[in-house]
């Protein structure tokens, strides 16, 4: 562990706090992907099989990663039970096999070992990577948002682009690297780009979440 | 690396 990765950790928890929040207080998940929540809970039910199947890494990691599977399901829950008036399909209507297809070929290309649990542990980093698509394509057909859904995204913007320096610093001192969750991590770091800049621009200096014309 | 290692990040 190290600070890079421990802040980002920290970061992504407080994302997950931030939609929470969001939901809760203006009861309504408007402006919210339902598609790249559900793919969220793909992400974590595929990588976190180590819990059962892999061994005991650390108190810190068993906790984080089942409160990953729990929030975001409970999420999914809120936005397919409890605010689902408030939920608009149409607008969210990136097509999943987009994303599905490639990352299932991937992950059976790139894996540590051709094993079930390897597999779907390549597979669920590459879909973490672009698991966000489907939010910024619903974001960039509405063209504004609520400024508590930008925090929400820059946080967790921010988690994965926390890894790089981590990944960087582990390189360093343990003399390794994982050449799968680096790439993909640069990856979906990069799809945040335009996104981290209006965010600066923009919304920290209290304007409103406007894409231009 | 082997196969397991890389399962301590979340």
């Amino acid at each position: 562990m190290n600070i890079f990765r421990l802040i980002g950790d920290l970061s992504h928890l407080a994302s997950i706090f931030i939609l929470l929040h969001k939901i809760q207080t203006t009861r309504s998940c408007r402006g919210i992907s339902f598609k790249t929540q559900a793919l969220y809970v793909t992400v974590f039910a595929t990588r976190y099989l180590d819990l059962i199947f892999g061994e005991f890494v650390s108190v810190y990691n068993v906790i984080m990663k089942l409160f990953f599977l729990g929030s975001s399901c409970y999420i999914l829950y809120l936005m397919k039970m409890k605010y689902k008036p408030t939920n608009d399909p149409s607008i969210d209507t990136f097509r999943l096999e987009y994303l599905l297809g490639p990352c299932t070929v991937l992950a059976l290309i790139f894996n540590f070992s051709f094993t079930p649990v390897e597999i779907l542990w390549s597979f669920s980093i590459f879909l973490e990577a672009v698991a966000i698509l489907p939010q910024l394509f619903m974001l960039q057909r509405t063209g504004e948002a609520e400024a508590i859904t930008t925090h929400y995204l820059a946080a967790l913007g921010a988690y994965r682009a926390l890894y790089i320096p981590n990944w960087i610093y582990r390189y360093y001192t343990e003399g390794s690297w994982d050449p799968i969750a680096v790439l993909a991590g640069l990856v979906q770091t990069g799809l945040y780009l335009d996104f981290f800049y209006i965010y600066v621009t923009k919304v920290l200096q209290g304007q409103k979440f406007e894409l231009p014309a | 690396q082997t196969p397991a290692e890389h399962h301590d990040e979340l």
